[in-house]
């Protein structure tokens, strides 16, 4: 231990197998949201560009956005071929912990995250689960400081013999907690 | 969102995943150094606005 406190040693770079299929889903209201099918394609090259089996549907209802969320999950545990990743792509307008859907009604990230978490997603067990969220976040507005300095916090994890119900996934919000997403 | 554009957010990521090589979260440093980088002009007045990633991510996702 203190040849290794005074001999730091490189972290082991282990990488995802991103030998099989690769799946998103990119649900978009574009109702009062000017610029958004702009974003929808520049998803599509970039799905495209990255090999990915890519679904997209525009002003999905808050309703909508649980029903898609629940057929892309099923779509991949009945895929025939191992999937190695799935993205989420969710754009619309939002609160903390929110997104509007076409009706005006409010649906729950958290509710969206269930549905592919390693409990609920078999075929997504143990794989990359992206979700990138274009949305705002609440009502500030962040004026901009003046630069300061870094502050780096590492944190040192085991590796256990079970699975974790909310591993591998990564959230990917457009803006910080509480602020607008321009 | 920029009316003929897209919206920042998406249009820097999808280039930055399109046009450059590495583990995602380095993409993502990217991402947030661009967007860092770059004032928004609302209501006359100049904001900030930049991504949060939270991870779970167990090892290196590299795309391609």
């Amino acid at each position: 231990l203190e040849s290794e406190m005074s001999n730091p040693q490189p972290l082991e770079e282990e990488k995802y197998d991103m030998s099989g299929s690769r799946l998103s889903l990119t649900l978009c209201v574009t109702k009062a949201r000017k610029g958004s099918e702009e974003d929808m394609d520049a998803l599509k090259r970039m799905f495209h560009h990255l090999k990915f089996e890519s679904t997209m549907k525009s002003n999905p209802t808050a309703e909508q956005f649980l029903e898609e969320l629940d057929k892309f999950q099923q779509t991949i545990d009945d895929w025939e071929e191992p999937v190695s990743c799935a993205f989420v792509v969710l754009m619309a307008h939002g609160e903390e912990g929110l997104l509007e859907g076409e009706d005006e009604k409010m649906v729950r990230l958290e509710d969206l995250f269930e549905v592919l978490n390693n409990k609920n997603c078999k075929a997504l067990r143990g794989k990359p689960k992206v979700y990138i969220i274009q949305a705002c976040r609440g009502e500030h507005r962040d004026l901009g400081e003046e630069m300061g300095g870094d502050q780096v916090a590492m944190i040192r994890k085991n590796h256990p013999q079970t699975i974790p119900t909310y591993t591998d996934t990564m959230h990917i919000y457009s803006t910080v907690e509480g602020h607008l997403s321009y | 969102r920029h009316e003929d554009n897209g919206s920042g957010f998406i249009q820097t990521l999808t280039d930055v995943f399109i046009n450059k090589r590495g583990p995602i979260t380095e993409l993502l440093e990217e991402v947030t150094r661009r967007m860092a980088d770059t004032e928004v002009i609302q209501e006359g007045k100049p904001r900030k606005v930049n991504p949060e990633v939270q991870s779970t991510l167990r090892k290196q996702l590299i795309l391609q």
